[in-house]
């Protein structure tokens, strides 16, 4: 969900 | 993951590893802000409340254990180790950081993703990360002239910024839906706090001399 691809940085 | 982005994260642990260095090496913390260590302890305990509910990669998970431990233990050490605690510039070391606490976390309500807790507290970690530095930059201007290590601390921790932002530049044009506006913006600021003394450490360098920022 876009989510994940959003807080995939530290 | 892209190249700007793993180059930032190392940057960033460079900087993390160069400072337990300084500290564990000289077992002293002089010319280091302690309240810009708790500002960052604060930023990733606030940033990585998803660390035990969600899973990106063994990488994601391993970095963010490595920063949020360090950042405390760091803390810890300046606060308690009785060889280290003694070099601590208390006197040096008084921006009242607790404005920068409540200020981003003001602004965190006002300016977020979603009105949610995690995401108020993302907002909030990311734009006490763009201010996290200035005690340390104002200890700096106060203490003279500033050992080799500290003045590599920040330097890398100034750099890895740096990096995100061509990540996030590289992100913009490689990704359809690329919109995090917050963590570009706020990053840019963040790195644009460390200008002069890029150009003092630059200086420094190029002359061969002692890093020293004017007061």
């Amino acid at each position: 969900h876009d989510y994940d691809d959003y807080h995939d940085e530290l | 993951m892209n190249i700007f982005r793993l180059a930032g994260d190392m940057t960033h642990l460079m900087s993390i590893l160069v400072l337990l260095l300084k500290i564990y090496a000289t077992k002293s913390c002089s010319g280091i802000s302690l309240k810009t260590q708790e500002l960052y302890a604060v930023v990733f305990l606030a940033r990585y409340l998803d660390l035990l509910t969600d899973f990106f990669s063994l990488y994601n998970t391993v970095m963010k254990v490595v920063f949020i431990v360090s950042s405390l233990a760091i803390v810890w050490c300046m606060r308690y180790h009785r060889a280290v605690r003694r070099t601590y510039d208390r006197e040096l070391d008084t921006f009242r950081h607790y404005f920068l606490i409540l200020g981003s976390f003001v602004l965190a309500l006002i300016f977020h993703e979603k009105f949610t807790v995690r995401e108020i507290f993302w907002a909030f970690s990311i734009y006490l990360e763009a201010v996290a530095i200035l005690p340390q930059l104002v200890l700096l201007q106060r203490s003279g002239n500033v050992d080799n290590l500290t003045g590599q601390y920040v330097f890398f921790l100034g750099a890895y910024r740096g990096f995100y932002i061509l990540n996030w530049i590289y992100r913009y044009f490689t990704e359809a839906h690329f919109g995090r506006w917050i963590a570009s913006i706020s990053g840019l600021v963040q790195t644009a706090l460390y200008a002069d003394f890029f150009y003092y450490y630059f200086l420094s360098w190029k002359n061969n001399a002692k890093l020293k920022l004017p007061a």
